[in-house]
């Protein structure tokens, strides 16, 4: 609660960062999947 | 003039993010109004903060489930290529269950979220491990693999056979040595009983019959684990009799031709999923955040439900 702004702005970079990372993986992972499943049929 | 104090490295990365009344407001204004906008600014801030990471919550959440179910599946195909003939085609419950479970999992492609209902419990994640242990039981179920299934785990096999042929052999790459035969009531063809060749250190038996509904079809009944190497390995051995050998090539033959298939995808999945361990295991808040989304996952959705 007591951070300033820039220590915010800061954290804020850094889980949009970590958000973004996960999105892609998120979009890897979803797509490997999906691949699989439908070779799998 | 902006007030925008840049101390900031990463204000380039938002500009859009940034609060306009911290720009807009001129110089002019006292050092009361300066405050005043930084606290809001931080209080903006804040909520985005608590926006993202609750963005950042649930999509971890997501790739946890996601990535469980690949790779679920990806176990479940790689333990089909192992095991799959293609000589036998018909295999009686697990395939029909193999085709129901994807269906299952793909109830969340839009928006990536898990469509599954299920009951939610205390231990949800041992009950959600169940369900895959179950899954791959049943998958697995034509060529039992743990000593500890073998007096439980039996398994059917449906194979197309000549009619004309009285022998009552199914083919399957591994050599069998025939030790009863019997007429039953219920079927006109007689059942014969084979012990795996290298018995009794090998406990497997296999049952042979023609089906009563339909005397094309041998239905082979297998019951136990094989403690030795498989078909896969026994095709370079030279003591293998001549028909079985070449039974045992083709089978290879076919399973290297599947596995070239889907060699270059595997690989690649294999890669991706290695990069995607090695992402997570460096990343401590994340597992704890994986962990955490494997247990409560099924509660979290009946809570935001």
């Amino acid at each position: 609660k007591d951070k300033s702004a820039s220590e915010l702005r800061e954290e804020l970079n850094r889980v949009n960062s970590e958000n973004k990372k996960i999105k892609e993986m998120l979009a890897t992972v979803y797509e490997n999947y999906y691949a699989l499943h439908h070779h799998l049929e | 003039i902006s007030l925008n104090l840049n101390t900031n490295p990463f204000d380039r990365s938002f500009p859009a993010k940034l609060p306009k009344e911290e720009i807009k407001v001129s110089t002019s204004a006292g050092v009361e109004r300066k405050w005043l906008v930084k606290d809001k600014s931080a209080s903006e801030l804040r909520e985005e903060l608590n926006r993202v990471n609750s963005e950042n919550k649930k999509i971890k959440e997501m790739l946890a489930t996601v990535y469980e179910n690949y790779y679920a599946l990806h176990h479940h195909l790689e333990k089909l290529q192992s095991r799959k003939s293609p000589e036998i085609d018909h295999i009686e419950q697990p395939m029909k269950k193999t085709k129901q479970d994807p269906e299952e999992f793909l109830g969340f492609p839009n928006g990536l979220s898990s469509g599954k209902t299920e009951n939610s419990s205390s231990n949800q994640s041992h009950h959600y491990q169940q369900q895959h242990e179950q899954k791959n039981q049943l998958l697995s179920c034509k060529r039992p693999v743990t000593d500890s299934f073998n007096k439980a785990r039996v398994s059917t096999v449906y194979v197309p056979a000549d009619s004309s042929d009285t022998s009552l052999t199914v083919k399957d790459g591994y050599q069998w040595r025939k030790y009863g035969q019997k007429v039953t009531r219920d079927n006109p063809s007689p059942r014969a009983y084979f012990r795996c060749s290298f018995a009794p250190s090998c406990p497997v038996k296999k049952k042979v019959q023609r089906s009563a509904e339909d005397p094309s079809i041998l239905v082979a009944t297998y019951e136990g684990t094989h403690n030795h190497l498989g078909p896969n390995a026994s095709a370079g051995d030279a003591t293998s009799q001549a028909g079985s050998s070449t039974v045992t090539l083709d089978m290879v033959h076919g399973g290297q031709k599947l596995g070239l298939e889907t060699n270059e995808r595997r690989t690649m999945q294999e890669v991706l999923v290695q990069q995607m361990a090695s992402s997570l295991t460096n990343d401590s808040n994340f597992t704890a955040a994986l962990a955490t989304a494997i247990t409560g996952r099924l509660l979290m959705e009946q809570s935001r439900t």
